[in-house]
C-alpha cells in the first residue's frame, strides 16, 4: 500500500523553479494494478521515483507499507527497497558486465538467497518472459526489447510487495507486451503484488484496473476500469 | 538511396552462431519513407546499424548513395556518416555533459558550420519538437520522452540525405508522436530526406508509405501503403 500526501518535487534550473510534481495526494491499496498516464514530461517517472524512495520529495510525504520514507535513514531506506520494492527503470539500468541471468540474480544475492535457488528462479523468470535462451548474454549483446525484459525479470523475481514499472513495454512489440502483461496479471492475482506502472501504451492501460492521469505534475483524473 | 545485397550479420555466442540478419536484399529509393516492423529481436536495429555504417556485415554488402560501404576506410566512412546520414539511436546516446542545445549543435560543429547558424538551427529544431524551453538542460535533467526528442533533433538538424530512426516514438505519448511524425513528413516532403525507421508503433507505421516486415533476421513482407 502506498500513500502520498501533498507530494511535491521541484528542481532549480538557473533562476527558474520547475515543479515536476505538485500537491500529489495518492492512495494505492495492496493488490491494486494502477497505470499512471500522461504526456511526456508530466511527472510520471518523478512520481515513481518518489514512491520507490529513489528520489526525495521537496515537500509533502510518501509512505510505503505504513512507513514514512522521510523518516528513514539511507541505510534503512535501502533495506526497504531491497525487501519490498521492485523497480523497472525507463532506461533499464542493467549492469553491463553481468550476464542477463546474473543481472536477474543480483537482487536475490543481496537478499541472501542461496545460489541454487537464485539460479532456478532467475532462469524461470527469463523463460516466462520469452528470453530464456539469452541467459548468458550481456546487455550489450541484446536487442532493446530483450534488455527491457531482463529489466522486468530483475524487478519481479525478488517477489516484491510493490512493483514500480516505468514504461515497461516501450521497446516491446504487441506480442511481447501481451506476454508481459499476462505475467504481471498472474503475479498480481496469485501473489497479490501491487503494481504501479507509468506508461503511454494503451495495451498496458487496458490491463490495469485504475488509471491516474497526470498533467504538468498534478493528478487530473483517477478512474476505475468500468467507470466512464 | 540505399541498397543491400544478400546482407548478413551473425554473432558467435560461445559455440552458437546467431544470425541477426540473413540474406537481406533491400532497395530504398531517394525520398521514400519506410518502416521496418517486426518482433523484438527480429533484426531491426541490426539492419539500421548496417545501413548506417555503424556495424559491419558478416556477409553481403550495403551501398548508400551508390557508395559500397565495404569499400571505405574508417575515416571515409565517418565522413560519409557525418555528411549524409542522421541516426536516432534506440538508447538515444546523448552526451551527458552537454546541454540539449549543445547535443543538437554538436554534429553541425563537426561539419564546420558557424556558431551563429548552429545556434539558430538547433534552437528552431528543439522548438519544432516542443522542447525549445529545455535547451540549457543536460540529458540527466530531462524526462525519457524529452531525451528522445533531443536525439531526434540532433539527427535531423544536420539535414542528412538519409535519416535512420530506431524506435523514435518509444518513449513518447500520442500527442508528441503526432508532432514528431508531422515534422518528419514535412522534411521528407520539403527536403526529400529519405527516412527508414524501425518501429513497433502503429502510428509510425501508418505515416510511412512502405512497410518492410522482419522476422528472425529475414524480410518476410514488403508492402506499399494502399496495397492490401
Ligand atoms: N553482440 C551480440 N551477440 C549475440 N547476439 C546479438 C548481439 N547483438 C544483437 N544480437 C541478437 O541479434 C538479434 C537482433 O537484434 P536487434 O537488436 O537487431 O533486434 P531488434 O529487431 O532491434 O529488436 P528490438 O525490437 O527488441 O529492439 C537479437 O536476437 C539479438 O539478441
Ligand atoms: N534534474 C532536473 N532538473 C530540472 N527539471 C527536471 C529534472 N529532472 C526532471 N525534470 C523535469 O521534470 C518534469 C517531469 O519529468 P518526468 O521524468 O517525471 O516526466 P515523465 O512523465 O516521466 O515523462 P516521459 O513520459 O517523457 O518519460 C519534466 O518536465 C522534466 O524536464
Ligand atoms: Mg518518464
Ligand atoms: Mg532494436
Amino acid at each position: 500500500i502506498v500513500q502520498t500526501a501533498k507530494l511535491g518535487r521541484s528542481y532549480r534550473d538557473g533562476s527558474n523553479t520547475i515543479e515536476a510534481l505538485c500537491d500529489v495526494d495518492l492512495t494505492v491499496r495492496s493488490g491494486e494494478f494502477v497505470s499512471l498516464a500522461g504526456p511526456s514530461g508530466s511527472g510520471k517517472s518523478t512520481l515513481l521515483n518518489c514512491i520507490g524512495g529513489l528520489d526525495q520529495p521537496s515537500s509533502g510525504s510518501v509512505s510505503v507499507g505504513g512507513v514514512n520514507l522521510g523518516d528513514l535513514n539511507s541505510s534503512d531506506l535501502a533495506d526497504l527497497r531491497l525487501s519490498r520494492i521492485g523497480f523497472v527503470f525507463q532506461a533499464f539500468n542493467l549492469i553491463p558486465v553481468l550476464s542477463a541471468l546474473e543481472n536477474v540474480e543480483f537482487i536475490m544475492q543481496l537478499q541472501g538467497i542461496h545460489a541454487e535457488e537464485r539460479h532456478t528462479r532467475a532462469e524461470a523468470m527469463l523463460e516466462a518472459l520469452g528470453i530464456g535462451e539469452l541467459a548468458t548474454r550481456r546487455p550489450g549483446e541484446l536487442s532493446g526489447g530483450q534488455q527491457q525484459r531482463v529489466a522486468v525479470a530483475r524487478a519481479i523475481v525478488s517477489r516484491p510487495l510493490l512493483l514500480l514499472a516505468d514504461e515497461p513495454s516501450a521497446n516491446l512489440d504487441s506480442a511481447a507486451t501481451a506476454d508481459l502483461l499476462n505475467l504481471l496479471q498472474q503475479i498480481n492475482t496469485e501473489q497479490g503484488m501491487t503494481i504501479i506502472t507509468a506508461t503511454h501504451d494503451p495495451a498496458v492501460m487496458a490491463f490495469s484496473r485504475r488509471r491516474i492521469q497526470l498533467k504538468d505534475g498534478k493528478i487530473v483524473s483517477d478512474t476505475q476500469a468500468g467507470d466512464q
